[in-house]
């Protein structure tokens, strides 16, 4: 399935 | 972390300082939208739910405590402290209309149909409308104190940096998210029309008033 981004910003 | 995230995340701590500051000093909330500031304090509690089940970093654990914990108190400043200046009759703009269609598109555009996802998904296309009663209450009142439109800068500049820091992921990292960029690109266009104002007038020393 598609990539989830690593929410990783604020 | 690159530069323009790093300077992104700065104007962001700068526009709520400028904020926190003008209402202190003045003792007064004149001009300021109540209903901008818990459509943030709603994007700020939705986006950091993972504040204790995923650690990013210090820094960013401690901006995200430092975002919500003052919006917050903005929000006790405009609401309670400082009730008797708040301008609630020219503060009407119909948030509703923001957070329906936001929460659809929410569950309909993201990345993962799962709980956190959708949640994250909504404090994003929120954010980028958030400042809507902000601007609104600005063209009803006609004119904005020279700290709103300071506070409005920093606001502005910091979703547009962040697009910088996008550009930049993408080449540096091949980092992408769509959902954030639309809704950045968004965000900072909503700014263009007081970005010309406040070039164009406040560097100038005058105070920016709209026709109204």
């Amino acid at each position: 399935d598609e990539f989830v981004p690593r929410h990783d910003e604020l | 972390m690159n530069i323009f995230r790093l300077c992104g995340d700065m104007s962001h701590l700068a526009a709520i300082i400028i904020l926190l500051l003008k209402m202190w000093k003045t003792r007064s909330v004149a001009g300021i939208s109540g209903k901008s500031q818990i459509l943030f304090a709603t994007v700020f509690t939705a986006r950091y739910l993972d504040l204790f089940t995923s650690f990013i970093s210090i820094y960013n654990t401690c901006m995200k405590v430092f975002f919500i914990g003052t919006v917050y108190f903005t929000i006790y400043l405009i609401y309670m402290k400082f009730k008797a200046t708040y301008d609630s009759n020219h503060d009407s703009f119909r948030v509703e209309f923001l957070i329906v269609p936001v929460g659809g598109l929410a569950f309909l555009v993201n990345h993962e149909f799962a709980p956190l996802e959708i949640i994250w998904t909504f404090s994003i296309y929120l954010e980028s409308v958030a400042i809507l009663p902000q601007l609104f209450m600005i063209s009803k009142t006609g004119e904005a104190e020279t700290i709103t439109s300071h506070y409005l800068f920093a606001l502005g500049s910091y979703r547009a940096l962040y697009l910088c820091n996008w550009i930049y992921r993408y080449y540096a990292e091949g980092f992408f998210d769509l959902i954030a960029v639309v809704a950045g690109v968004v965000q900072t266009i909503l700014y263009c029309d007081f970005f010309y104002l406040y070039i164009t007038k406040v560097m100038k020393g005058k105070k920016i008033s709209l026709p109204a």
